[in-house]
């Protein structure tokens, strides 16, 4: 039965949700920890469609697959991209009191848990694709 | 410092995405 692989993703979803919030809140009331929690989202969405854009290209590379996963995941990289470039001006940085940083090690931090985050991601998506299989 | 209207945009937006997320829970597990 597939019951399991219900729950697990509305599971995720309910967590996802949770963390939403939290980054909602904690940039209504400008902490800092607020412009990490929604900047890494931001970040992580570019990083997930740019790599779903290259799996595409790499695993199915029929034109109708190409241009509907070009159209969509390049739109939602570009927009969240941009919200990322719009978290690192300086007006914002210093709502969240973060203007003592250097914008460089701010994205070297940034992308440094991006990745991480991805390479978990990944991990995790072969782990559930491999127990599905089996 | 005053909240940047940009970051006010994205609040809402987040807010919004949280009501969606609940409401696919609700969905998948119905």
């Amino acid at each position: 039965t597939l019951s399991w692989v219900i729950f697990l993703t509305s599971g995720i979803v309910f967590i996802l949700a949770g963390l939403i919030l939290a980054a909602a809140i904690g940039m209504w009331i400008g902490a800092t920890w607020g412009w990490w929690l929604g900047t890494t989202g931001y970040a992580f969405s570019v990083v997930l469609n740019v790599a779903g854009m290259m799996i595409v290209t790499v695993m199915n590379p029929q034109a109708e697959a190409l241009s509907s996963s070009y159209i969509k995941n390049g739109t939602r990289a570009f927009i969240a991209g941009l919200i990322v470039l719009y978290l690192f001006q300086d007006n914002v940085l210093a709502y969240f009191r973060l203007q003592n940083w250097s914008k460089g090690k701010l994205f070297g931090v940034l992308a440094g848990i991006t990745l991480g985050l991805y390479a978990a991601h990944f991990l995790i998506v072969q782990i559930v694709f491999a127990a599905l299989v089996v | 410092v005053k909240r940047p209207i940009g970051v006010s945009i994205l609040v809402v937006l987040l807010g919004i995405t949280v009501l969606l997320c609940i409401f696919i829970c609700v969905n998948i597990l119905s």
